[in-house]
């Protein structure tokens, strides 16, 4: 699994 | 792009249609709290700036625009427009114990230690308890107006279907976010009381009132 922020999420 | 993640956007976008009709329909803003309003224009300002420099769609950009237009808009409304409404005297929730403690947890916890990606941090925590001055002010005023309860739900609903969007995005794309979903959790669990009354009263038609 990837973590961190997706940044297309609001 | 999933159903959850969608509705959810939905739902903020309803919760402010909410609140500029409430605003313009009673020309009054009484019991919305001037300074969870305030807060709401420094989330957006902070978490979207990447507006200047990260570009993921063409909805994406537009509901930034529009949340940061419209957040500044109700500021507008509830200093300018209607300010003799705002009771100021009932809004008294210290909101520096609310960004000290929000910058600490954004400069712990990030995914990588620039300006941007602190921001953004800073942006979701603060998101979590951005509404305790509103609920704050509900709970000394012990009643609020059917439509301000309106959009208080659909504003608690936003970030709770995004709940859902992440286990699903955790199955489908082995994607995981754990700040976003920690505060997630917060910000959904702050509003577990208010959905009760908000349930068993005022969607069975009663007025909202708060037990003395």
């Amino acid at each position: 699994a990837s973590e961190g922020p997706s940044h297309d999420e609001l | 792009m999933n159903i959850f993640r969608f509705l959810g956007d939905l739902s903020h976008l309803a919760s402010i249609f909410i609140l500029l009709h409430k605003i313009q329909t009673t020309r009054s803003c009484r019991g919305i709290s001037f300074r969870t309003q305030a807060l709401y224009v420094v989330v957006f300002i902070a978490r979207y700036l990447d507006l200047f420099f990260r570009y993921v769609s063409l909805y994406n950009s537009a509901m930034k625009l529009f949340f940061i237009a419209s957040s500044c808009y109700i500021l507008y409304l509830m200093k300018i427009r209607y300010r003799p409404t705002h009771d100021p005297s009932i809004d008294t929730f210290r909101v520096e114990y609310l960004l000290a403690p929000c910058l600490i947890l954004a400069l712990i916890f990030n995914y990588k230690f620039n300006f941007a990606e602190v921001l953004w941090s800073f942006s979701i925590w603060l998101e979590a308890v951005a509404i305790l001055p509103q609920l704050f002010m509900l709970q000394r005023t012990g009643e609020a107006e059917n439509i301000t309860t309106h959009y208080l739900a659909a504003l608690g609903a936003y970030r709770a279907l995004y709940i859902p969007n992440w286990i699903y995005r955790y199955f489908t794309e082995g994607l995981v976010d754990p700040i976003a979903v920690t505060a997630g959790i917060v910000q959904t669990g702050l509003y577990l009381d208010f959905f009760y009354v908000y349930f068993t009263k005022v969607l069975q038609g009663q007025k909202f009132e708060l037990p003395a």
